[in-house]
């Protein structure tokens, strides 16, 4: 957001999803969003053929977090050669769990009058923070202790220019909360939590140096597997 | 009281986390 403007959670520029080439003229292109808790595929469709497109429907395979659209895809009118329209779809997360490769992969049909299309997005982790994602002080300590170090993944976000305060506020607009902040020997660490749809806690350090624009992240979680899509969303976070 | 002492073991968990 611009001056004056709320930050919100981070949502990823959109990138074509199914160029037009490869769906008999229909082109997707899109990205994902939460707001309020809500989350949603936003894309824009946009008919590239010679003939008018109808009936439009879509629907997901399994993944790693339940995601499935929580209503029907609406593209009210018929799109016309050379029509754009903007369709919202509303997610739930309590659809069929199957875990993917890479973690926050999607698989995607959709339908109209022509024939039927597939095609392969990635959500950012990130989309999947709740917003009670705070942890209790104690119980922060507690689990940090708790989680093995062999859990423990460590990552560097280079040429970041933000201080930690810009850089916890930046992060608890996407549901990052900041739960402590200790300054040793000239350097800020920023103790962090958040919580997955699906009930993941995952606890992070973030050390902030003054003049150095390398920061690290060190996650610690039950399930390490989400450590290195939850840096991506560390790093999309911070640097946009 | 107790949130002293979690004020505390935040502060000795950062401390050792630079000076392992």
């Amino acid at each position: 957001g611009g001056v004056g403007m709320p930050m919100g959670v981070y949502t990823p520029p959109k990138t074509v999803w199914l160029p037009a080439m490869k769906a008999k003229g229909l082109e997707i292109s899109g990205t994902f969003s939460r707001r309020a808790g809500v989350i949603q595929m936003e894309m824009t469709l946009t008919n590239k053929a010679m003939s008018v497109m109808a009936d439009f429907a879509i629907q997901f395979n399994k993944n790693s977090f339940g995601l499935s659209p929580a209503g029907p895809l609406q593209v009210l009118t018929p799109l016309s050669p050379n029509q754009t329209v903007e369709a919202t779809l509303p997610l739930s997360n309590v659809g069929p769990v199957m875990k993917m490769e890479p973690l926050t992969n999607l698989q995607v049909a959709i339908k109209n009058n022509i024939d039927i299309f597939y095609f392969s997005c990635q959500y950012p982790i990130s989309l999947l923070f709740v917003e009670d994602g705070k942890m209790d002080r104690q119980v922060f300590l507690a689990t940090w202790k708790d989680i093995p170090n062999d859990n423990e993944s460590q990552f560097q976000v280079k040429d970041c220019h933000l201080n930690s305060d810009a850089a916890s506020n930046k992060l608890q607009a996407s549901n990052v909360f900041t739960i402590a902040k200790r300054t040793v020997d000239g350097q800020d660490m920023l103790y962090q939590s958040m919580k997955l749809t699906n009930g993941i806690w995952v606890l992070a350090e973030l050390k902030v140096q003054a003049g150095n624009p390398n920061y690290m992240v060190s996650l610690k979680c039950r399930a390490p597997e989400v450590s290195q899509c939850v840096f991506q969303s560390y790093e999309a976070i911070l640097k946009n | 009281e107790m949130e002293d002492g979690l004020d505390e073991a935040f502060s000795r968990l950062a401390e050792s986390r630079t000076n392992p």
